[in-house]
């Protein structure tokens, strides 16, 4: 998916 | 992960730890704005809301429970702690903080990637985030005399989102996905509240005198 990479970041 | 994020989030950890460290060991929060403990609390509560329902990774979740559990912690040292609230000086932190959540709600809820309540509360968060540390900053510029942890701690958490852009200029020419834009220019604006105070902090390391902020 196109998601946002950010959602994996503190 | 990469070596920049890496940084930012030990440079994170290393803030949340010197200034518990401070608070812990010298039972004193003096120049220590509690306004920006709530806010940060509140940043880290809405922005971990997907903690039990998406795993990411051990370090993931462990590092959002170690900031979850530090800035509430700091916000009940200051608040709780029979020694340390009477080193809080709440006459000089009159930040009307509650006037920084409000526009960063309404923001988030225009301005949002997709309009679903978690995705609305990380948006907030982000936000809210970049404008945190604006109690704080107040109240070294009416703190005459700024400790080194006090300095050090807003040092090492304005460095840590500085980081954070690097990383995410890494990852836009790295991997397929992108970052959203909204989380480009929180970062920025947040980054760029520090850069006075970068100038007095290195100003004051480099001659070797007490940080003093101007008024």
């Amino acid at each position: 998916s196109n998601d946002t990479v950010t959602k994996d970041e503190l | 992960m990469n070596i920049f994020r890496l940084a930012g989030d030990m440079t994170h950890l290393a803030s949340v730890l010197v200034l518990l460290l401070k608070i812990h060991t010298i039972k004193s929060c003096a120049g220590v704005s509690l306004k920006t403990q709530e806010l940060y609390a509140l940043v880290f509560a809405t922005r971990y809301l997907d903690i039990v329902t998406d795993f990411i990774s051990v370090y993931n979740t462990v590092m959002k429970l170690i900031f979850l559990g530090s800035s509430f912690s700091i916000v009940w040292y200051i608040r709780h702690h029979r020694v340390v609230r009477r080193s809080y000086d709440k006459d000089q932190d009159t930040f009307r903080h509650y006037l920084l959540m409000i526009p960063c709600m309404l923001l988030a809820l225009f301005v949002h990637e997709k309009f679903t309540f978690k995705e609305v509360m990380w948006t907030f968060s982000l936000y809210l985030e970049a404008v945190a540390i604006l109690p704080q900053l107040v109240l070294l510029q009416r703190t005459r005399n700024i400790d080194n942890l006090t300095g050090q701690y807003v040092f090492l958490l304005g460095a840590y989102r500085g980081l954070y852009i690097f990383n995410w200029i890494y990852r836009y020419f790295t991997e397929p996905h992108f970052v959203h834009w909204i989380t480009w220019i929180a970062g920025v604006v947040q980054t760029l509240l520090y850069a006075d105070f970068f100038y007095y902090y290195f100003e004051s390391w480099k001659n070797n005198v007490r940080l003093q902020l101007p008024a």
